[in-house]
């Protein structure tokens, strides 16, 4: 038996929202640890990791560890009907191929239940090791959404580099080329308006906007984003998610052949 | 033109 209770029920459709661009299906695992998925795109190209706490969620049993395949955008279809301000409930019976999910309005006066019919998924997980880093760099989410939209209307790729100046993003298409270089910043207002570089080399590396633009679904789920590079490894894209966890984005580098 | 690389290049079944 399951059952997840989550306050903020707006936070899972913000959390779906960042995923269905990228998968179409997924199984979500359910453990003592939390709600989590790791999935890849069809092209296998990215990966998208989610961790939802145990302790995030208001109420939270999970009697054994359960995997649920889930079709993303009928998922989303289904958490679309629920209100901003609702709780939302996640509930699954063992060896039932459905789950449900649970709407209450705040104060009570509305309760929905919406059944989801569950699907067979084979999907591998893929160990994901430690790895230090090259370079951290932490900027607010906004700004990082805005410059994959705006070197994507005139290149394929973007080449990230991080040197002792800064962080520079470069693009090249046919109309022209574009830099947007963003150097550490730490005197602003408020903290997650900063850019803070934490450099052990310089690092250089090529990806697809395009995949990119995709992680950037995450922005209303915080204010920053965490941009790990490395040369030989996949960039890691991390968007924080208060008090309860993550979603992290690999995406393989593009190399010269 | 740079090739594009697969995740499993860098991360192996569990």
């Amino acid at each position: 038996m399951l059952e997840l209770r989550l306050v903020q029920g707006s936070l899972l459709k913000k959390v779906l929202d960042a995923m269905r661009e990228l998968v179409n299906d997924a199984n979500f695992d359910c453990s003592a640890t939390g709600f989590s998925l790791q999935a890849m795109d069809s092209s296998h190209v990215a990966l998208v990791a989610l961790l939802l706490r145990s302790e995030g969620f208001e109420h939270y049993r999970c009697d054994r560890n359960l995997s649920m395949g889930m079709n993303l955008n009928n998922m989303s279809k289904m958490l679309r009907c629920a209100g901003n301000d609702d709780i939302i409930t996640i509930k699954a019976d063992d060896g039932t191929d459905s789950v449900t999910f649970m709407f209450e309005s705040p104060n009570q006066d509305k309760i929905a239940d919406f059944e989801m019919k569950l699907m067979d998924i084979d999907s591998e997980h893929l160990g994901i090791p430690d790895a230090e880093y090259q370079a951290i760099v932490r900027m607010p989410s906004s700004e990082f959404a805005r410059i994959c939209k705006d070197l994507s209307s005139i290149g394929d790729t973007v080449v990230i580099s991080v040197t002792k100046e800064g962080v520079k993003f470069s693009t090249a298409g046919d109309i022209g080329t574009a830099n947007i270089v963003c150097r550490q910043n730490k005197t602003v207002d408020k903290p997650e308006e900063a850019t803070i570089i934490e450099m052990q080399e310089p690092v250089s590396l090529t990806f697809a906007l395009r995949y990119l633009n995709s992680f950037t679904k995450a922005t209303p789920l915080s204010d920053t984003v965490t941009i790990s590079l490395s040369s030989e490894l996949p960039v890691v894209v991390e968007y924080k998610i208060a008090e309860m966890g993550y979603i992290r984005y690999y995406l393989a580098p593009k190399i010269e052949e | 033109k740079p090739k594009q690389q697969v995740i499993s290049r860098f991360f192996a079944p569990k």
